[in-house]
């Protein structure tokens, strides 16, 4: 039986260009998943980045030395495609009864779909934007689960300009994400413009009722002898029964070792 | 006292938000930034038991105790910061991210906040053409004593400026802009080293966009009215 709270699925990826699998994403998490890091298959950098995943494998020089920026192919050339990556992992997860499971991608840019167990769910785009799918449902009974994940690069990745200047055409403007990828006076061009799972992959596992986004808050009085701490948590009860619960805030401060003052 | 527990009820498949009675403190450690005095960080855990099935969710975090105020200066129209009531000389350095490819683990973060708080910094600036920044960079904002100044998602990219003319009205969808700024509020909003949110680079963002961001960081009401029927005194920020 899982046990509560989150894990992270930071390990075991693989990655491939989106043109060159021929399978789909229901049959990548059911009856054709890729069997390890063979061509078009490779192993993947997540959390990170499409280039980062291509220089893990060194299939591109590493673009931060002399100019070697130059030889990697921008998506203005190449089209958007060619930065358009499947990521696939397994993991294993058995649930008990009253349990609830979230699979959790605390950023991905720009876009995305993702495939549990032959499942699609599609993602909001918005480079910073956290993600929260109920799994409780589609995780497999088992404990051997398929998730696969095809990720678009930003929607307008824009041009660079022969001369190059601020921030290429500025057409990555127009999305939510960020903007030094079309180069700065700093900086030169992202070539895949940070497209990938760049944060956190996790699953996580509670009870009937979940805590989400508490909000801590202090307020002082008589010049910070006396102190409140105020606060706010959303609950969200996933059963079908009323929950009668008990909510606990326990603050302590660190003193030694596993000592602590309460 | 810093342990409370209360009892709820809460319908099926409902979401509610619950305001805890506020936990009062005397003389708690604060919070300071780099060379001002300690980082003093208190854990806070909060956790939810449901009857008949025990623990059902918890949630942690190292939270500091401070008070941020910052005002623009009429006579130098530079911005002047206070930290629990004390004026703070800013050395700050404008940020980006920690590398282009997003390369961004735990070591690297560690790595590159206490390389800036020893060279004697006390505030990064988030350009908003970067990241929003992690919750790991803020964490060891958090532990080093690094304010944070945090831009949103404006640059010369999304406001008519540049060659050639950029779009002047912020990104194509403002609501997906706002959905993301909410969200990443409350990513990063119990960090003690968070000192300031600024629309853009340089500019405000577009009207819409700004009013509905200064009306997302407004302070919790029920925070301001317990602030205003207390008689203490001195005021809450």
């Amino acid at each position: 039986v899982a046990t509560l709270g989150k894990t992270k699925l930071d390990s075991g990826w693989l990655a491939a260009r989106s043109t060159e699998v021929e399978a789909t994403g229901v049959q990548l998490t059911t009856t054709m998943p890729p069997s390890g890091p063979s061509l078009p298959w490779m192993e993947a950098a997540v959390p990170g980045t499409v280039l980062g995943t291509l220089l893990k494998n060194k299939l591109i020089p590493d673009p931060f030395y002399g100019l070697e920026n130059e030889a990697i192919l921008d998506i203005a050339d190449s089209g958007r495609e060619y930065y358009t990556f499947w990521f696939f992992t397994t993991f294993e997860y058995s649930m008990a009864g009253n349990q609830h499971a979230t699979l959790n991608f605390r950023a991905i840019n720009y876009s995305g779909e993702v495939y549990l167990n032959g499942h699609k769910r599609i993602l909001t785009r918005g480079m910073f934007l956290r993600h929260s799918l109920d799994v409780t449902d589609i995780l497999n009974p088992d404990g051997k689960n398929f998730l696969a994940v095809l990720v678009y690069p930003p929607d307008h990745p824009g041009t660079i300009p022969p001369e190059g200047g601020q921030g290429g055409d500025h057409e990555i403007g127009k999305d939510v994400a960020t903007q030094y990828v079309e180069g700065w006076d700093w900086m030169t061009p992202i070539r895949d413009r940070n497209t990938g799972i760049w944060d956190e992959v996790s699953i996580t596992v509670t009870g009937p009722v979940r805590l989400s986004d508490p909000h801590l808050v202090s307020s002082f009085f008589d010049n910070y002898k006396r102190a409140y701490l105020h606060t706010t948590v959303d609950l969200e009860n996933s059963s079908s029964w009323h929950a009668e619960c008990s909510l606990i805030i326990q603050v302590t401060a660190g003193l030694d070792g596993d000592m602590c003052l309460l | 006292e810093h342990h409370q527990t209360y009892e709820l009820s809460i319908p099926p498949g409902t979401h509610i938000q619950y305001t805890l009675p506020p936990l009062f403190f005397y003389k708690p450690n604060l919070w300071w930034p780099n060379g001002m005095g300690k980082q003093f960080l208190y854990n806070v855990e909060i956790s939810v038991d449901v009857k008949g099935f025990g623990e059902s969710d918890s949630w942690d975090h190292q939270f500091g105790f401070r008070k941020i105020e910052s005002t623009i200066d009429i006579t130098t129209g530079g911005r002047l910061f206070k930290v629990n009531g004390q004026r703070v000389f800013i050395r700050g350095g404008n940020w980006i991210l920690s590398d282009g490819l997003l390369r961004l683990s735990d070591k690297r973060y560690m790595t590159d906040i206490k390389f800036h708080a020893d060279m004697n910094f006390n505030m990064l600036r988030c350009w908003g053409g970067g990241l929003a920044e992690r919750p790991e960079f803020y964490h060891y904002c958090d532990l080093y004593g690094l304010l944070v100044w945090q831009e949103f998602w404006i640059t010369g990219d999304v406001d008519g400026r540049g060659i050639p003319v950029s779009n002047p009205n912020g990104p194509l969808d403002h609501d997906l802009f706002l959905l993301c700024a909410r969200d990443t509020i409350k990513l990063l909003r119990n960090h003690a080293s968070l000192a300031l949110w600024v629309g853009g680079n340089e500019q405000t963002p577009p009207k819409d966009i700004n009013s509905a961001l200064m009306n997302f960081l407004k302070l919790h009401p029920l925070f301001k009215s317990y602030a205003e029927k207390s008689d203490l005194g001195e005021d809450s920020s």
